[in-house]
């Protein structure tokens, strides 16, 4: 079970996860430790790191119209920075006393607290990546809403003409969200309900036009309307469990089991 | 982009960190 949910999170955070679970255990087990080297030099490079992520992260956050983003994004780096102050503290006291005890306790501490930190940071930006993506979703879900208002040929050739940017767009960022997941659970689902998507678009079209004639010929039209709202009713649920996979991360899913 | 570019400086720079730490406590292990 992929303990990242993506595949771009997982590359930056799995290494120096393996990092810290490796200075944990080694803490655990020699606990006075040998001396430490001068961590001074590593340090400031985190240091450095960090002020640039909360930079990156506050010009994000200001020009983001994501309110959710907004929220979420200022305590992960609160956590990323204090966690960064931990570490220039463990340097301090390693220089002062290369066998300090509340200096390992510090360097453990702070490391862990730059994975979290980092690893929320990622998450808060990445869900504010999904809900742009269901935005689309919900974009194609407006359309199949108003196919009950298409009763004319010409009112058909605008609704396709509409539809299918949107739905291009769907399919299209839907496919590359896929890609991007770790649980193959998940991007099973979703190719799943993508594939139910787009063979029923043509059955949607072929649907409305057979509406439009049966109205005109008033004849079968009860028939043709059930058939055509079916069809509406079926590619609005397949992106309803579009929306609801894309939603879901792997913890969610433990969390459920 | 850039948030993710910044992430990645950081996990490295923090993995260089603890592989140095973690590379002077192995010694005695």
């Amino acid at each position: 079970m992929p303990v990242f949910h993506t595949k771009t999170i997982e590359s930056i955070l799995e290494p120096v996860a393996q990092q810290v679970s490796r200075l944990v255990i080694l803490h655990e087990e020699a606990e006075d430790g040998n001396a430490m080297p001068d961590l001074a030099v590593p340090v400031r490079a985190v240091k450095a790191a960090v002020d640039n992520l909360v930079r990156v992260g506050y010009e994000t956050v200001n020009s983001s119209d994501d309110q959710i983003l907004k929220q979420d994004m200022p305590p992960a780096l609160t956590r990323v920075e204090e966690s960064s102050l931990l570490l220039l503290d463990a340097s301090d006291l390693l220089r002062a006393d290369p066998y300090s005890g509340p200096a390992r306790k510090k360097l453990i501490e702070g490391s862990r607290g730059i994975l979290q930190g980092t690893s929320a940071l990622l998450l808060a930006f990445d869900e504010s990546e999904v809900r742009k993506i269901v935005r689309v979703c919900k974009n194609v879900l407006e359309y199949l809403a108003i196919t009950e208002v298409v009763d004319r040929m010409e009112d058909l050739v605008t609704f396709v003409k509409n539809l299918s940017p949107v739905l291009t767009r769907m399919t299209k960022n839907v496919d590359a969200r896929e890609k991007e997941l770790t649980h193959q659970v998940h991007r099973d689902m979703l190719l799943r309900s993508l594939e139910q998507v787009k063979n029923l678009t043509p059955v949607l079209i072929s649907g409305i036009k057979i509406f439009i004639t049966a109205k005109q010929s008033g004849q079968g039209l009860v028939e043709a309307q059930n058939n055509r709202d079916y069809t509406v009713r079926k590619m609005s649920d397949e992106i309803h469990e579009i929306i609801r996979v894309l939603q879901l991360t792997t913890y969610d899913e433990e969390e459920w089991d | 982009e850039q948030i993710l570019e910044a992430a990645k400086s950081i996990a490295a720079a923090t993995a260089a960190l603890v592989k140095t730490a973690s590379a002077a406590q192995r010694e005695l292990v």
